[in-house]
């Protein structure tokens, strides 16, 4: 099955 | 002070209904080289980013950094009540908690004025800095909206992969599957049909269909949509305007 990433993953790994 | 006059309604009235049904409310952030929005969807999952630069407006004035708080849903309500033709000047004064919002009708003698109330919002800002792009590919905005209504009929999912010469668009689902495979291609007489791919790695990755449902309600910004890929990173779905642009930022999908 595929899951979602959230953008914070990406943009403000802190 | 704030004063933007745009020469048509239509332009705001394009830029509100694209965003509204992602983002409920943000802030307009009013410089004196334009207006900018940064904002989130309530899933974190798809960023606005708009940028709607001085040149944009007929008349602009920004005398101090102000923020606004605004309801998309009120916004649309009441810029709905003009012309797209009408010329279309918001307001504010510092630390307004109002913004103004006048009418002017090109032919009839008719001035409307409305005052939207502002909201305090308290947005984090995500910091979106440059990416780097492993594929991008420019086509028709048109085109691409159909692609994603096409796709979504089969699965809450569209998978985009790009090879050198083709980008392909599936979807996997219950009833059956489907593709469509888009190349690049000049059109000289009308150039907003062309289609370009350009690659530095091939790109494979999943977007979320009811996503990309809300960022083709940008289609009528821009003839053009450019679409930036980068391997396990989000895409950037950009539509540019007269001197701005309107921007999705939409978190991949990933594999268990």
């Amino acid at each position: 099955p595929q899951y979602q990433y959230i953008l914070k993953l990406f943009f403000d790994p802190e | 002070m704030l004063e933007g006059k745009f020469e048509e309604a239509s332009l705001l009235k394009k830029i509100v209904e694209a965003m509204k049904d992602c983002v409920s409310s943000c802030n307009f952030n009013c410089t004196e080289n334009g207006i900018s929005v940064q904002a989130v969807d309530n899933s974190r999952v798809l960023l606005i980013s708009l940028l709607i630069e001085k040149d944009t407006f007929e008349e602009y004035r920004c005398d101090r950094n102000i923020t606004l708080g605004v309801g998309l849903g009120s916004l649309s309500k009441i810029i709905g009540n003009g012309a797209n033709s009408d010329y279309l000047t918001i307001s504010a004064d510092d630390d307004a908690d109002k913004l103004n919002i006048i009418f002017e009708d090109k032919v009839k003698d008719k001035i409307s004025e409305y005052n939207l109330k502002l909201l305090d919002i308290d947005a984090d800002l995500l910091d979106v800095g440059p990416m780097d792009t492993d594929a991008t590919i420019t086509l028709p905005s048109a085109d691409f909206a159909k692609i994603c209504k096409d796709m979504k009929v089969l699965s809450e999912s569209l998978q985009i992969i790009v090879t050198k010469d083709s980008a392909l668009f599936q979807s996997v689902g219950d009833i059956g599957t489907g593709n469509i495979v888009i190349r690049p291609k000049t059109d000289i007489d009308h150039p907003e049909e062309s289609v370009t791919i350009s690659l530095d790695k091939p790109i494979d990755l999943s977007f979320g269909s009811k996503y990309l449902s809300d960022i083709i309600k940008a289609t009528s910004l821009s003839q053009k949509v450019t679409i930036k890929l980068t391997d396990q990173s989000p895409g950037v779905f950009e539509y540019k305007l007269p001197s701005g642009y309107l921007r999705f930022y939409l978190a991949p999908k990933f594999d268990e």
